[in-house]
């Protein structure tokens, strides 16, 4: 891919938070 | 399907299809769902992102899915 480093770790880091906001809904639905 | 709008889940369901790191583009989205007008577009693609459910890769116009990666 041509991505580079930096997109790929800011890629990531968004992936992590939208992690923690399911994670934070499902908790929420329980 | 999980609390969502029909259109809502569609748009989920054309995300999750994408397999690229990148992600789909808004403009893909549009493309694909000529019915939907961008704001309704828009507006769900904000809340998927607020849920959660999808997240903005490289720049706020392209979205990929947290389920299955």
């Amino acid at each position: 891919s041509s991505l580079t480093e930096e997109q790929k770790k800011k890629i990531e880091e968004n992936r992590q938070k939208a992690l923690a906001r399911r994670a934070e809904r499902l908790a929420a639905q329980q | 399907m999980g609390g969502l709008t029909p259109h809502q889940s569609q748009i989920l369901n054309l995300i999750k299809t994408c397999r690229t790191t990148e992600g789909i583009s808004l403009q893909d989205l549009k493309s694909q769902l000529q019915s939907m007008n961008l704001q309704t577009l828009k507006k769900a693609v904000e809340f998927l992102s607020s849920e959660g459910h999808i997240y903005s890769t490289v720049d706020d116009e392209h979205f990929k899915s947290t389920d299955g990666d």
